[in-house]
């Protein structure tokens, strides 16, 4: 069946979206057909990949308040056998359209069971928190990446998010969400911070940190502007090449669990 | 009276923290007595003044949810007339705890006045989310304070957060919030994108970006690995200075309004 991976992490700027986009770029070229779901109102994923958010008139927010059929909403993306499920600023009002309906959590689950046949996977940018939109991808997730920026900072809200994915999968049966590994971005060489916080990250979460690293590069903070993924901007850098590589070894750690 | 300033943007990652903590510090330096408030779950501030968040056991989320005196709760600083309102992972039970009291979006104004003599400035560090925090800073504060990272992705909110910022001044009377100014933070002139940009975000605020801009610059991803700020364990970097430059920029921008 489809495999469902959630790239989410609370903190802010940590490279979810770049990732998500880019990750699922390169699957995508790999081969698979990849199904990227922009689960944040500020449709960065949306944005990143060349659409106005603002302009559309069919997004998530109507495939999970407004009972829209997913297909419905599909766009075609630059790459073969990516599409995007877009999210404007409409899904900010999802907290509340959700507050008092049955089962909050599990409504984006509903959703993508209609998707199974169509994809080989799908991936989920979320927005920097943990509230409801979150738990749904998390909850409706085989999987979890966690961007982790080689930042001080970005330490302290690690063992939340893992704590919280293991009370999910704990409480909503069959919920089998577990993390695939952490994969440290804004990498420098040239700073002692950098090599000080990843070999932090190695001790305390080892096997579970991706060995694949995505450096700081300006070429990934553009690509966006151009409504590309790195894999077609600039496909000779370091950065769509790390992307790469992050997708062979998603490929082998799906095929191992 | 007491001016509050929110600095908020749901826009992960762009530098509110950075940009509240060095800032409440340049200020206290220029001798106002200020409150740095911690409304983040994260506790960012509250890591980088040299605080373990999770040792904490009187935090924001005491003053807001159980009554505490927000007296009770305040801790000192490394800099003189600065004071620290701590919070942790606690005060992600807000949104819940909050969500059946009346008047959910005020609990934060009414807590403030208590220090209303204590202090001349208070700023708040928010979460990257407009949810019933980042509400509950922006109803409370006089003034806010946007950072926006020169990057592509920045752009796309801030209409959403100045709409919001407008919709809450007609609501809440006497809410007055108003926006103080943007500030451009991660700036790097060495990239076509961040001068790009930068002008574009010139040419559709106007006056309302500050002159001053925060450049990248590592020493203020490393003062936090120390618990101190940009001021006091870098005080002749060009970082340190453009804290207390927007510092004066901020204190004439509050004389005018
Ligand atoms: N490795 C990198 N090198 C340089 N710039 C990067 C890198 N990764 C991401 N960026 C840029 O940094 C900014 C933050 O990244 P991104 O938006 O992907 O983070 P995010 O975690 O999705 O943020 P949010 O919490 O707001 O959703 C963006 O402008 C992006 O283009
Ligand atoms: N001008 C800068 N130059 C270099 N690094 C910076 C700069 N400003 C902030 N940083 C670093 O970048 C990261 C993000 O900044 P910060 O945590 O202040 O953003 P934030 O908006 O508070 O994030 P969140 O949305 O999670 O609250 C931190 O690790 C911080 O130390
Ligand atoms: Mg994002
Ligand atoms: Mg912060």
């Amino acid at each position: 069946g489809m495999r469902v991976i959630a790239v989410a992490n609370q903190k802010g700027g940590c490279g979810k979206t770049t990732t998500a986009v880019n990750l699922a770029a390169a699957l995508a070229l790999m081969g698979r057909r990849v199904l990227l779901m922009d689960l944040d109102p500020q449709g960065n994923a949306t944005l990143g990949l060349g659409y106005r958010p603002g302009r559309l008139t069919a997004t998530m927010y109507h495939a999970m308040v407004k009972g829209y059929d997913l297909e419905a909403i599909l766009l075609p993306t630059c790459i073969p056998r990516l599409r995007l499920a877009p999210s404007n600023v409409l899904l900010a009002g999802a907290e509340l359209d959700l507050k008092g309906v049955l089962g909050k959590e599990l409504v984006l689950g509903e959703v993508l069971r209609q998707t199974e046949q169509m994809f080989d996977l799908c991936i989920i940018d979320c927005c920097p928190s943990l509230g409801i939109l979150a738990l749904n991808a998390l909850v409706a997730s085989t999987d979890v990446i966690v961007p982790v920026q080689a930042h001080f900072y970005a330490l302290e809200g690690l063992h939340r998010l893992l704590e919280t994915v293991h009370v999910l999968r704990r409480r909503f049966q069959p919920c089998a969400v577990r993390p695939l590994g952490l994969v440290l971005t804004f990498v420098d060489e040239r700073t002692s911070l950098s090599i000080e916080v990843r070999e932090g990250i190695r001790r305390a979460f080892g096997q579970l940190v991706f060995q694949t690293v995505i450096h700081s590069a300006i070429a990934l903070a553009e690509a966006p502007r151009h409504g590309q993924t790195i894999l077609t901007s600039a496909p000779h850098t370091r950065a769509a090449r790390e992307h790469l590589e992050l997708a062979k070894e998603v490929l082998i750690r799906l095929a191992r669990t």
